[in-house]
């Protein structure tokens, strides 16, 4: 991995070659896992970065959900190859990792990112084919059971928020759905979007704050203020309802309702006005600053243990 | 494979909260086939928006008869696209040897 350049875009098996080496380069700390099978049959590989023991305490990290987000997956391969490079250098990340377990899953939409790459470059959703439509996907991260069905995610296979025909109904969620559950001991679930640089915490289908919305709110700041360290990117934070918009069944209003208190989503930066096709030389920058803001994360995570 | 010839993302700007619930309600007009890439949420931030050739001037016409400000953040998507794939390509080109 040594050679595998960081500031360009990938395509989905150069990503998996990249998974498979860095497990092959770091026996002692990378493991592959294979939660499940997109619709089209594509693993859902997670990289499991662990020192030891059983069940650990954890953190979830996923990338590319959205399948047309490509920096989010351009920065997922970035944060893993940091975490191996940076293990016995780094005194904080070391001291996450000798006590609680790290998982990364760099394309958790498979399907939908091959998509962009052959077929349509701004395709969203996963690629399920929707009974009694021509139109084809969900929005995956529409598809959670959390507020599923209401408002803030659309009942029609055309849109591009539709929910699915029930939560969990696709395998790319079902997938997670099933591992965190099984797992049972994770602290703290990113997921990470672009763009439009905000830091969010649930919820995003009812506007009751969450219990712990104090201490979130908190750590949301610390973290958007050590991302804006390196250069200067401005982030807002606050909950989805209050600083998007209502959005029911999305990813981290379930993990919170699993139990997993510091449960955040990422919409990471378009400083300029590229959107979705943010150039390559942005992809670097973007990952080391929102490592800055991970790491915050996490060191609170391992820090508050609960 | 699906083409972007002539689609313009566009960037709108709203100056109060009327000007943000008329931009909401463009989200329901389903027959211009516009893709929200950053939706509406509140004044200070903008809203993009790609829109298909077919729909431009129709769109442009609403926007301006609602007296809502925006610009053109991309002018043409395809021609950005077919840029990032030969961006893509020549650096596999260049990483070749190394390999």
């Amino acid at each position: 991995t040594e050679s595998f350049d960081f500031s360009r875009y990938h395509t989905i098996s150069e990503i998996y070659s990249f998974q498979d080496m860095l497990v092959a380069e770091n026996p002692n700390l990378v493991s592959k896992i294979v939660i499940g099978q997109s619709y089209q049959g594509r693993p859902l590989n997670v990289l499991k970065f662990s020192t030891g023991g059983t069940n650990r305490p954890a953190i979830w990290i996923d990338t590319g959900i959205h399948s047309r987000e490509w920096v989010t997956q351009a920065s997922g391969t970035w944060f893993a190859k940091k975490i191996a490079s940076d293990y016995g250098r780094d005194s904080a990340l070391t001291a996450i990792l000798d006590k609680m377990d790290i998982f990364v899953e760099i394309v958790t939409n498979p399907d939908g990112f091959y998509f962009t790459h052959n077929s349509n470059r701004m395709w969203r959703k996963t690629r399920k084919p929707n009974p009694g439509s021509s139109c084809v996907g969900v929005d995956p991260n529409r598809n959670w059971d959390a507020g599923f069905g209401g408002a803030g995610a659309s009942g029609n296979p055309c849109s591009e928020t539709y929910r699915g025909e029930k939560a969990h109904s696709e395998p790319e969620v079902k997938s997670i759905v099933d591992f965190v559950k099984s797992h049972g001991n994770f602290k703290a679930f990113v997921s990470i979007h672009s763009y439009s640089q905000m830091l969010l915490y649930p919820y995003g289908y009812t506007t009751t704050p969450v219990k712990d919305q104090a201490e979130l709110h908190n750590l949301a700041n610390k973290a958007i203020t050590d991302l804006a360290s390196l250069y200067g990117t401005r982030y807002r934070y606050g909950s989805i309802i209050n600083t998007i918009y209502q959005a029911s069944g999305g990813t981290i209003d379930w993990t919170y309702n699993q139990g997993i208190k510091y449960s955040y989503t990422f919409e990471l930066r378009d400083t300029g006005r590229y959107g979705f096709i943010l150039p390559a030389n942005q992809i670097i920058p973007t990952a080391q600053e929102t490592w800055l803001a991970l790491m915050a994360i996490m060191d609170h995570t391992f820090k508050n243990p609960y | 494979k699906e083409t972007f010839e002539g689609h313009q993302v566009l960037r709108i700007t709203a100056k109060d909260e009327a000007q943000l619930a008329l931009i909401k309600d463009m989200e329901e007009m389903v027959h211009l086939q516009l893709d929200f890439w950053r939706g509406v949420t509140d004044v200070a931030t903008p809203v993009d928006v790609r829109v298909p050739f077919h729909s431009l001037q129709s769109v442009k016409r609403h926007l301006e008869s609602l007296e809502l400000e925006y610009l053109v953040m991309i002018q043409d998507l395809q021609v950005m696209l077919d840029e990032e794939k030969l961006e893509m390509e020549s650096a596999a080109r260049v990483a070749e040897p190394r390999n």
